[in-house]
């Protein structure tokens, strides 16, 4: 058995998230600059994503969530611009 | 449900609509038919109505397009983003886009052009995303039989809001 799950997934979850909320929740932040900072706008705008779905808020890319953001949909961004 | 923060919707109650050009994966008449179906939705549960034209400008102008199409929301090309439309104003507000790189269909074997277009013209009507997964408004896409449809409570809500009910 593997001991940890293979990081391959998590990483290509975490890019297709960052793509997805950059573009229907107006991401901007650049993560690797936020990441030194020690900041989480990833997070924030995963819990955002969440909450305006109607799902679970829980921050993380659960599987309800990527599910969600697998499915087809309008392309109206989901926040005020 | 929700309304685009701080726009109330068309000032007007007789709106037009312009079917600017076709795609390729349904005949025309179904077309014609999928967008005045959709229209009628919104028209049914307000005081509403559309009138299609056919030459200058429309409140509401509608295309099929892909990839840069003169906005600043290029289509992804097939799945993902399917359409979009924007919140009521003049100019580029009210109008509806469809990503040409999707299948289009009047049945459920592609993307049923009558729900994705009621979705997009109550983005044209001044509705936002609705977070009830129930909702016609909310962003995702769902089959639902055309025959079969009505519009669901939180989107009449949503729409009546801004309009009123229709009386007759």
């Amino acid at each position: 058995f593997p001991a940890e799950p293979p990081k391959g997934n998590e990483e290509n979850d975490d890019k297709f998230a960052e793509e997805y909320l950059k573009k229907y929740y107006n991401l901007k932040t650049d993560m690797r600059q936020s990441r030194r900072k020690g900041e989480s706008p990833l997070i924030q705008k995963i819990k955002e994503m969440q909450q305006s779905l109607g799902l679970t808020v829980t921050g993380t890319l659960d599987t309800d969530t990527m599910e969600m953001m697998h499915q087809p949909r309008c392309g109206f961004i989901d926040v005020g611009e | 449900f929700n309304v685009f923060p701080g726009n109330k919707g068309w000032n007007k109650r007789d709106l037009t609509y312009r079917i600017l050009n076709y795609t390729p994966d349904m005949p025309q008449a179904e077309v014609d038919q999928a967008i005045q179906r959709a229209f009628k939705v919104w028209s049914d549960v307000t005081p509403l109505t559309f009138t299609r034209v056919y030459e200058g400008i429309s409140d509401i102008e509608i295309s099929f397009a892909a990839q840069v199409h003169n906005d600043f929301y290029p289509f992804d090309g097939p799945h993902g983003t399917l359409a979009h439309a924007f919140a009521p104003s003049s100019g580029i507000g009210g109008d509806a886009h469809f990503d040409e790189d999707e299948t289009w269909t009047s049945g459920s074997n592609g993307y049923n052009l009558f729900i994705v277009a009621a979705h997009e013209f109550g983005h044209s009507l001044g509705l936002f995303h609705s977070n009830d997964p129930s909702a016609l408004m909310y962003p995702t896409y769902h089959f639902v039989e055309p025959s079969e449809f009505h519009l669901p409570e939180d989107d009449v809500n949503g729409i009546q809001s801004l309009y009123g009910a229709r009386t007759t």
